[in-house]
C-alpha cells in the first residue's frame, strides 16, 4: 500500500468521523441527506461482501468493518435518534435514489470483470459510489447556506477520490500489470462530481467566510 | 479475457 492510498483512506475514514461528530455535538443533522448516507450503506454492503470470502490483509477486514458500521449509525442517528431525526430536512431532501441505482445495477450487468453475483455487486457499487454524492450536493445546493462541518465533511469525502486517483497513476507505474479500468473510469467521474463544489469551497476558505453556493 | 483484479482497494 502506497502513501497516497493510506492518506486517501484516512481521510475517507476522517470525513466520517467529521460528519459523525457533527451529528453527535449538535444534535442536529440539518443539511445532512439521509439518502446519500443510505447510497453509502448500500454501496458499503454490496462492496463488501467479500468479507465472507476472501481476506485481503487485517487492515482491509478492520476498515471495511468501520465503514458498514458507522454507516449503519449515521442512518440510525437520522432515522432513529429523538433529537436528532427532527432535524432531518426530509422536504427538502427528495432526489429520487433510483434514478441513480437502476442505471448503475444495468451498467454493471453490462460492463463488469466476471458475470457472478458478487462480482456485479461488487461493480455496481463503484459505479454507485461515483454517483452516490449527488443527492448531497443537491440538497446543499437547495438550502444555500452551507454550514461549516457539513462543508468540510463534503470536502474531505472529495479529498479522498482525488487521493485514490493519485494512488492509481503511482500503482500503474510502480505494479506490473496493474489496470482496473472499471474503477478508474468511475472513480474519475466521482472526482469531477466535486468539482464545482471544491470551487465554492476554495472561494469561501480564501476569502474567509462562510461558504455559499450560488442559486 | 481480462483477469479480474483482486479488489484490494477500499
Amino acid at each position: 500500500m502506497n502513501i497516497f492510498r493510506l492518506a486517501g483512506d484516512m481521510t475517507h475514514l476522517l470525513s466520517i468521523i467529521v460528519l459523525l461528530l457533527k451529528i453527535q455535538a449538535t444534535k442536529s443533522c440539518a443539511g445532512v441527506s439521509l439518502k446519500t448516507q443510505e447510497l453509502y450503506a448500500v454501496v458499503f454492503v454490496t462492496r463488501y461482501l467479500d468479507l465472507f470470502y476472501s481476506f485481503i490483509s487485517l487492515y482491509n477486514t478492520v476498515m471495511k468493518i468501520i465503514f458498514l458500521l458507522t454507516a449503519f449509525t449515521i442512518i440510525w442517528y437520522m432515522r432513529k435518534h429523538k433529537v436528532v431525526c427532527q432535524t432531518y430536512d426530509k422536504e427538502q431532501d427528495t432526489f429520487r435514489v433510483l434514478f441513480l441505482i437502476v442505471p448503475c445495477f444495468v451498467l454493471a450487468l453490462l460492463v463488469n470483470h466476471e458475470m457472478s453475483v458478487t462480482e456485479v455487486l461488487w461493480t455496481f457499487s463503484i459505479y454507485l459510489e461515483a454517483v452516490a454524492i449527488l443527492p448531497q450536493l443537491v440538497l446543499l445546493q437547495r438550502t444555500k447556506n452551507v454550514d461549516n462541518l457539513t462543508g468540510n465533511y463534503i470536502f474531505m469525502l472529495g479529498s479522498y477520490r482525488a487521493l485514490y486517483l493519485v494512488n492509481w497513476v503511482y500503482r500503474y507505474f510502480t505494479e506490473l500489470g496493474y489496470r482496473q479500468w472499471i474503477v478508474w473510469v468511475s472513480g474519475t467521474v466521482q472526482t469531477c462530481v466535486y468539482l464545482d463544489f471544491f470551487y465554492y469551497y476554495v472561494q469561501a476558505w480564501r476569502n474567509n467566510e462562510r461558504m455559499k453556493l450560488p442559486g | 479475457s481480462s483477469p479480474t483484479t483482486t479488489h484490494d482497494e477500499l
